[in-house]
């Protein structure tokens, strides 16, 4: 028999502008196929091996660290101009697992799998004493206050009515007693001031998407309620792209079924097409 | 360190993992 030799792969080091590419294009294919949540950012690569393939190509393992950004999947603004949280805020670390094939010098991504977790309550203490931790997204304070926040939001508005996406973000604040969150609304078939059965809306087909932060107070048995919404530019109607690889982000937050399903963004525009603030 | 006769110098091995682009999580 004849022999064949073994296959090894290639060692390239982390900060080798080869290993920097595909990990750029990883995270971007990572960000463009988010469901839920915010877009991430490389923060470091841990591991990367090249092996051959055959008959002609490389496929690129990578090990990779990301962090959150404060830009939600569906705002449109691309991730380079995106802010990252910072660890006052409580920052989301991802782990992620990708492998891609470079053919004709580019690059495609086969696999993806990513982990994402809040940094530690004891490193946010280190830095910000007093700041408040992520909360679960499902505590009843937490949907409380984005139900006020969606309400207020509405009844400002003279355009459609917005239904919520998902909550992404909730803190709980100890003094003044407060809830912070953040979520994401879509423009329905309704207007704001005539509905009287928010059930009976219906997403627009071309779907147009906002982000809101909101802060719901307690001030001696009342509640104020300050909401700030960006409202993005409509997403043309177009057929979602079968999946080419596997992406699987998991977080560690307790998740909120969303109350009405959100599409993944459509082909991501290459600039910012933000409207707004509104409220 | 000096390398005795006859040994091989070790390769230079990729630094990995690579550099912290904001900060450690």
């Amino acid at each position: 028999a004849a022999h064949v030799p073994e296959m090894t792969y290639r060692q390239l080091s982390c900060d080798d502008l080869e290993t920097q590419q595909a990990a750029q294009v990883a995270v971007d294919y990572i960000n463009s196929h988010l469901l839920h949540g915010y877009k991430h950012t490389l923060n470091q690569i841990d591991q990367v091996k090249v092996w051959p393939r055959r008959p002609f190509g490389e496929v690129f393992e990578l090990e990779i660290d990301t962090l959150e950004t404060t830009c939600h999947v569906l705002d449109p603004t691309p991730v380079a101009n995106c802010t990252v949280r910072q660890l006052a805020e409580h920052a989301v670390e991802g782990d992620c697992d990708v492998r891609l094939l470079r053919q004709d010098g580019q690059f495609s991504v086969t696999f993806a799998k990513c982990d994402s977790s809040p940094d530690s309550a004891e490193d946010v203490r280190k830095v910000c004493p007093d700041c408040p931790l992520l909360a679960p997204l499902n505590d009843s304070r937490v949907v409380h206050a984005v139900e006020a926040a969606l309400a207020a939001f509405n009844a400002q508005n003279n355009g459609s009515y917005f239904q919520l996406v998902e909550i992404s973000r909730a803190q709980l604040v100890p003094l003044p007693v407060s809830t912070r969150v953040e979520f994401a609304v879509a423009a329905t078939d309704c207007v704001a001031i005539q509905v009287t059965d928010a059930a009976k809306c219906n997403m627009l087909p071309e779907k147009q998407y906002g982000f809101c932060k909101a802060t719901v107070t307690e001030n001696l048995g009342q509640e104020e309620v300050a909401v700030t919404c960006t409202v993005f530019q409509r997403q043309p109607v177009v057929p979602q792209p079968q999946p080419d690889g596997l992406v699987s982000i998991a977080s560690t937050s307790a998740p909120v079924d969303p109350p009405a399903s959100a599409s993944p963004p459509a082909s991501p525009p290459a600039a910012p097409m933000v409207v707004g603030p509104m409220v | 360190p000096v390398a005795k006769p006859g040994m091989v110098a070790a390769a230079v091995l990729p630094s990995c993992p690579g550099r912290i682009r904001y900060f450690k999580v």
